[in-house]
């Protein structure tokens, strides 16, 4: 059981990282866009 | 079971004859070696989860960190927006109070982007909503770029074969700012804005025909917001085969104006042509001179 647990808090932890990594490429190509614009 | 394997009462005076305790040992060894296993996996969980966790506070840090300059470059960007046109600002200000939202803007999922930790049952709906909001995002550009997208209309204008100028007279009047050769055609490209620009975003790209040099391609970019140019300043009427020309760079209301100026004066025409018509009628004059004669007399007798 607490290896069960631990994957499960490992599985959630990544989903996690993995729209973390989304949204951070996201903002970075909007930040460049907007850099752009300002250039 | 037997017991006396259990407590050890050595029953049997042969214990070489005993396969079970053997069998016995080897399960606790197996046992021991699982749980050794699992423990092993265990503790490879935990430094996988720790490395998970601080990869995940690293990366909150940095979109912390690209979230605050994103942050200050739209502020920065929309300062220099204000200066340049004040009045554009003022009427586009509702639009930005809608965007102040940055996390809003970017489509991000409420509560992710100041770090804080999301429940794993509602991962899929925020994840849903995320999605959404992206698609939002992308499908916003579209709606505001075919709202300005320029009309475009290509006009065909006889030209002489000699005349290198690549001027189209449409009426009206034109700068050149540019010419360029393309691939697809030996002769040159020239490149004309209008001359109320910039208040007027009407672009003019000429070109002589590839497949037929007599002819003149004139590309018009968007609808000019002014008033259009009087018929006789205007040389393509002039020209036979070129009035289509100026047919089509009318656009709205200045070719609803045109309608109803030409409609009124056919109604003039007309009226002043039933006038002369019937003045010339001596046996309509005198029936209405009998009709208001008699008239006349109804009323004095009344």
């Amino acid at each position: 059981p607490p290896t069960n647990a631990l994957v499960e808090e490992l599985n959630r932890v990544s989903a996690e990282n993995k729209k973390l990594s989304e949204m951070l490429t996201l903002m970075y190509n909007n930040y460049n866009i907007l850099k752009k614009q300002l250039v | 079971m037997d017991c006396s394997s259990f407590l050890d009462l050595n029953t049997n005076p042969f214990p070489e004859m005993l396969p079970k305790k053997e069998a016995s040992v080897s399960a606790s060894t197996h046992f021991k070696r699982k749980w050794l296993e699992q423990d092993e996996s265990a503790s490879e969980l935990r430094e996988e989860l720790n490395r998970v966790n601080s990869e995940n506070k690293k990366l909150n840090e940095m979109l912390a960190t690209v979230h605050e300059n994103y942050c200050a470059l739209r502020h920065q960007l929309e300062k220099l927006q204000s200066r340049q046109s004040p009045e554009i600002s003022q009427t586009e200000q509702p639009i930005k109070k809608r965007k102040q939202d940055p996390d809003e803007f970017l489509g991000f999922p409420i509560g992710l982007s100041s770090g804080k930790t999301e429940n794993s049952s509602s991962n899929d709906d925020q994840q849903q909503q995320y999605e959404q909001k992206n698609q939002l995002i992308s499908c916003k550009r579209p709606v505001t770029d075919s709202f300005n997208k320029a009309k475009v209309s290509t006009v065909y204008v006889p030209t002489d074969t000699s005349d290198t100028s690549l001027t189209v007279k449409d009426g009206y009047q034109w700068r050149k700012y540019g010419q360029k050769v393309t691939r697809d055609n030996p002769s040159p490209r020239a490149y004309f804005r209008c001359s109320f620009a910039p208040s007027c975003p009407v672009k003019k790209k000429v070109q002589r025909s590839a497949e037929d040099p007599s002819l003149l391609v004139a590309t018009y970019e968007g609808t000019h917001n002014h008033l259009g140019p009087n018929a006789s300043e205007c040389d393509a009427t002039s020209q036979g085969g070129s009035s289509t020309v100026t047919l089509d760079l009318v656009h709205g209301s200045h070719r609803l104006a045109l309608e109803k100026n030409e409609r009124n004066t056919m109604q003039d025409v007309l009226v002043q042509q039933m006038a002369s018509s019937l003045t010339k009628d001596s046996k309509f004059t005198a029936a209405l001179a009998a009709a208001i004669s008699g008239r006349l007399m109804e009323q004095s007798r009344t």
